[in-house]
């Protein structure tokens, strides 16, 4: 049998993980406010 | 549940711009998720050509969206590094079109549990709900299948879910990112007065009598028969495959109650052509001979074809006996039409004949090739647990085979392989920006209800093994031997895919498998056209040039109103801004002051003009009083 690669490394992470991951302080993990919302 | 205010919305027709910094499959993945929009929304997107708002994807850090039009013109929509995928591409723009979480709705305490010590520290403001003055659920029930909502395990500390279900059933439900829901649908729809999508035409299940108005022909040997059941079979239909008693119909043409050669065409009703390409699809189920087939026709109405033109589209002959198969066959229609089923009977002396059910219509592309495994379950004990498809030819013929493993419970894995084959000295080496889209198809009849899932990836001809040599290399020079069943030999290429393409528990979910057979519906296109620069255009004078000399102070939004630049100040629940730019500041407290001091001054003017007034009277009186006494003339004086 050939070699297998794993497109994301055998781990199925969901939008919240992977922006976790990446140590991003996002509104809900994926929101990106602006000034007003913010406040 | 949507953001409420009228001005987050966008146009129907969305500009966007791909940025460079975008991975090649990022941008065919992107694409694709626009033609999901397009088939069950009336959202469409179009390349920006100097609007004054428009959505900027771009491969930032992570995946992320602002919620709604901000009005800021270029709006910027992350897709990073493993955030690839259709679903999350439709959930990051569902973001953009104006909707939140779903678990942030303010009715979502009576759905699910928050577990809030299995949160991670600091992050349990990112479960906070909101009430119906900032977002509005759109009437629509809450819904665990929504791609919006956070999955079980978001932002866990342990290994411990942070939210429940209250109805257990659904804890593997929620988080799925597979396709959009029908409350998805429904609320977008709703948000956006949406009444008809751009790429739907018809889908049709026969359950109802008026068969969806298609109609029979005068010009045949026979009628196709709406019926739920045939002795020769199939026993049930495809829709329902017999579960409901008293419905699942579907329509048969009766091959014993016609000679050799004869025909029953059935066609579909008028439809009106928006894109010029379309895809049909159906279910055909044959109990007849195997040299019965079925034609697929188009009858175009045109004033250049006044006699209303049969064109014969495609045969499908050697139509498998006993089980219903799935069939695509692609149209390219500009005027008005028909889809006609034509049913030829062949040779040999059998009963039955062919059964068609659950009819879709779309103008989108159809899947370059159908993988068709039958007994699936029976695969999932297997003990080798990889199963190879057929090998296929993509359309720039590169050869390749697909995958799957089912070992690794209690995931479903998929890969993609290039193998040897008949045109690789006519190949370009390594195999250069090849997209392959792989789908596991959720059967639902309807194909506006599917949630089939869809993961993508592309040849990268600069891709290195450990190695040294090309990934996407010429099978015989970097693949390994293996033999077809019928005993020759090949060379199959490393696989690229997904461990975890799906889950068993959600494959056995919804319609992917549907009388123990799974499709797996495969494309390979070419997308090097999309290693280009999109020209971007000069801006119309909009947000960016109005509002480049208009800036609004204290954190001020510039928007367009009546062509004009305006400021939307921010405020709060006891203080705002105002004032042309925002510059004054306003609160509840200063409300008060001045109402507090207007009152006070208007009482001592007054008391200052009372005071005035009585003073003056006085003074007045006290004059004319004397004045009287000096003119007086004194009667009975003494002299």
């Amino acid at each position: 049998t050939p070699e297998i690669f794993d497109v994301d490394g055998g781990i199925d992470q969901d939008i919240f993980d992977i922006n976790e991951d990446l140590g991003l302080d996002l509104f809900e993990g994926d929101i990106r406010l602006d000034g007003v919302q913010e406040r | 549940n949507s953001i409420v205010g009228e001005s987050y919305r966008w146009p129907h027709t969305i500009p966007y711009v791909l940025d460079d910094s975008l991975e090649m499959n990022a941008r065919g993945v992107i694409l694709n998720a626009f033609e999901r929009y397009r088939l069950k929304t009336c959202i469409d997107f179009k390349p920006w050509s100097g609007e004054p708002n428009y959505i900027s994807v771009f491969k930032g850090s992570g995946c992320w969206s602002s919620v709604g039009n901000r009005r800021v013109g270029k709006q910027e929509l992350s897709i990073g590094k493993g955030c690839d995928r259709i679903a999350t591409v439709q959930h990051e723009f569902l973001h953009a079109l104006g909707f939140w979480h779903e678990q942030s709705r303010s009715d979502r305490d009576d759905y699910v549990s928050i577990i809030w010590d299995r949160i991670i520290s600091g992050k349990k403001n990112n479960f906070e709900s909101y009430d119906d003055r900032q977002t509005d659920s759109l009437n629509v029930p809450y819904d665990y299948s929504s791609v919006m909502h956070y999955s079980k395990t978001a932002f866990q500390n342990g290994s411990e879910p942070t939210i429940v279900t209250r109805i257990p059933d659904f804890m593997d439900v929620i988080g799925q990112r597979m396709d959009f829901s029908d409350s998805d649908i429904l609320k977008l729809n709703q948000l956006y007065n949406c009444s008809s999508s751009l790429s739907f035409m018809e889908s049709c299940d026969f359950e109802l009598e008026n068969v969806c108005g298609m109609i029979q022909s005068s010009e045949d040997s026979a009628d196709w028969q709406r019926v739920s059941q045939v002795p020769e079979g199939p026993e049930s239909d495809h829709s329902n495959m017999g579960r409901c008693k008293g419905s699942g119909f579907f329509m048969h043409f009766n091959r014993s109650s016609v000679n050799e050669g004869a025909t029953a065409m059935l066609g579909s009703r008028i439809l009106y052509p928006k894109r010029g390409f379309q895809c049909l699809q159906f279910f055909l189920y044959n109990s007849g001979s195997e040299y019965d087939q079925l034609n697929i026709y188009v009858r175009e109405y045109s004033a250049a074809s006044v006699n209303r033109t049969l064109t014969l589209v495609e045969e499908i002959k050697d139509v498998p006996i006993g089980s219903w198969q799935l069939y695509h066959v692609t149209l390219k229609v500009t005027n008005k039409f028909r889809v006609v089923f034509g049913g030829v009977r062949g040779a040999g002396a059998s009963r039955g004949g062919l059964s068609i059910d659950d009819i879709n219509l779309s103008e989108t592309q159809c899947p370059h090739h159908v993988w068709h495994i039958r007994n699936f379950t029976q695969l999932i004990g297997s003990p080798s647990g990889s199963v190879y498809s057929p090998s296929f030819y993509s359309s720039k013929g590169y050869a390749f085979q697909i995958r799957l493993n089912l070992s690794s419970l209690p995931n479903v894995g998929m890969y993609f392989h290039l193998i040897s084959g008949a045109n690789d000295d006519q190949l370009e080496w390594p195999c250069p920006w090849q997209q392959v889209t792989m789908t596991i198809l959720d059967q639902n009849p309807d194909i506006r209800q599917r949630m089939s899932n869809k993961r993508s990836i592309t040849t990268d001809p600069f891709m290195t093994t450990g190695n040294g040599d090309y990934f996407w290399d010429r099978p015989s020079k970097v693949g390994v031997q293996d033999f077809f069943p019928n005993g020759t030999q090949f060379q199959r290429g490393r696989g690229y895919g997904y461990s975890v393409f799906m889950t068993h528990e959600r494959l056995k979910s919804r319609d992917f498998m549907k009388g123990d057979d799974v499709y797996i519906l495969l494309t390979v296109e070419d997308i090097s056209h999309l290693n280009t620069t999109q020209n971007e255009p000069t801006p119309t004078l909009g947000v960016n040039d109005l509002c480049t000399n208009f800036k609004c102070e204290n954190d001020g939004i510039c928007i367009l109103h009546n062509g004009k630049a305006e400021c939307r100040c921010p405020s709060g629940e006891d203080w705002w801004y105002m004032g042309e730019r925002c510059e004054k500041r306003g609160s509840t407290r200063d409300t008060i002051v001045i109402a507090v001091s207007s009152t006070v001054a208007v009482f001592a003017v007054m008391l200052v003009i009372t005071l005035v007034s009585v003073y003056c009277t006085r003074k007045k009186y006290h004059q004319e009083t004397s004045s009287k006494t000096a003119n007086m003339t004194l009667e009975n004086q003494h002299a």
